[in-house]
């Protein structure tokens, strides 16, 4: 699967956007 | 900003708001369509894809992971209040597929697809080698712990015949030999004197349900049984019920009302 990382020129870290945060714990 | 992928959908992270809400959504229609078994509470989000919809709208396409709580399906308790199973007790995990269409600021579910599974074996016994696992649910020591377990609430429940209605989970452990049971139970037409052949009594058109936990511990010669039962209120029988599966859409802006008085509770 190919994602832009963002708009061209951008710095910085990319950014994770999933998986989100585990609520109870991990299995 | 949704995240452009040039591919008709967009990303967003699984923790954004509207992924968030998109899966409580989700969750909600998941555990009011679920007809057997324990309420499931939110995990983790683990993918979202953001879908224009026309004219209006937008679908999110959620894949999430669910964990069982103590929280019967028929148990009026809000999901906010139920304790997740523990993975020592050898829980349920589920996963689902969700499209939920974003429009007006309203969430609504259009599809859904879950499957649950016990944890494994071995990732329970990594946590605790001397823990219970899931038995099945026609184990003779399951159905001999469920029918004493009946018997007894029923003997002391000096009124309605309680029939069963589903073993929902079972656990044998090591000696000293013990079952643990979860069973429901409903009201019947029958009293529990006039219950002598149980096939006879029929569940009242006003269900009401109750949920126990009962303990059989087996020592030598001996055998102690512990039952407890907390009934619910009645609920009166929706016009029409999918058996199925979960109807196309759910509008969540109007859940059902919990009921006006706490469950009962009988031992």
């Amino acid at each position: 699967k190919v994602v832009q990382s963002g708009p061209a020129g951008a710095a910085g870290p990319a950014v994770r956007l999933c998986p989100g945060r585990v609520r109870h714990f991990r299995i | 900003a949704p995240h452009a992928t040039g591919l008709g959908f967009s990303e967003v992270a699984c923790d954004s708001p509207d992924a968030e809400q998109a899966a409580l959504t989700a969750v909600d229609y998941l555990n009011q369509h679920l007809q057997r078994g324990f309420k499931h509470t939110l995990n983790q989000v683990d993918k979202v894809k953001v879908w224009p919809r026309r004219p209006f709208g937008e679908v999110y396409e959620l894949e999430l992971d669910t964990l069982e709580t103590t929280c019967h399906v028929l148990d009026p308790t809000p999901l906010a209040n139920c304790s997740v199973r523990q993975l020592v007790d050898h829980a349920v995990e589920g996963d689902c597929d969700f499209h939920v269409l974003k429009q007006d600021g309203q969430f609504t579910v259009m599809h859904a697809q879950c499957h649950s599974n016990p944890d494994s074996a071995e990732d329970v016994q990594k946590v605790c080698p001397t823990c219970a696992l899931l038995a099945s649910f026609n184990d003779s020591r399951v159905v001999n712990t469920v029918n004493a377990a009946l018997n007894a609430f029923n003997e002391r429940n000096n009124g309605t015949y309680f029939k069963m209605v589903e073993i929902s989970r079972a656990q044998n452990t090591p000696p000293p030999v013990s079952t643990f049971v979860e069973f429901v139970v409903a009201a019947t037409d029958c009293t529990v004197q006039g219950a002598a052949d149980p096939t006879k009594c029929n569940l009242l058109a006003e269900k009401q349900y109750g949920f126990c936990k009962a303990s059989l511990v087996r020592r030598l010669e001996d055998e102690e049984l512990s039952v407890t039962c907390k009934v619910f209120q009645k609920q009166p029988q929706p016009a029409s019920v999918d058996a199925a599966g979960p109807a196309p859409a759910v509008d969540q802006a109007a859940p059902p009302a919990p009921p006006a008085n706490p469950p009962a509770s009988l031992l």
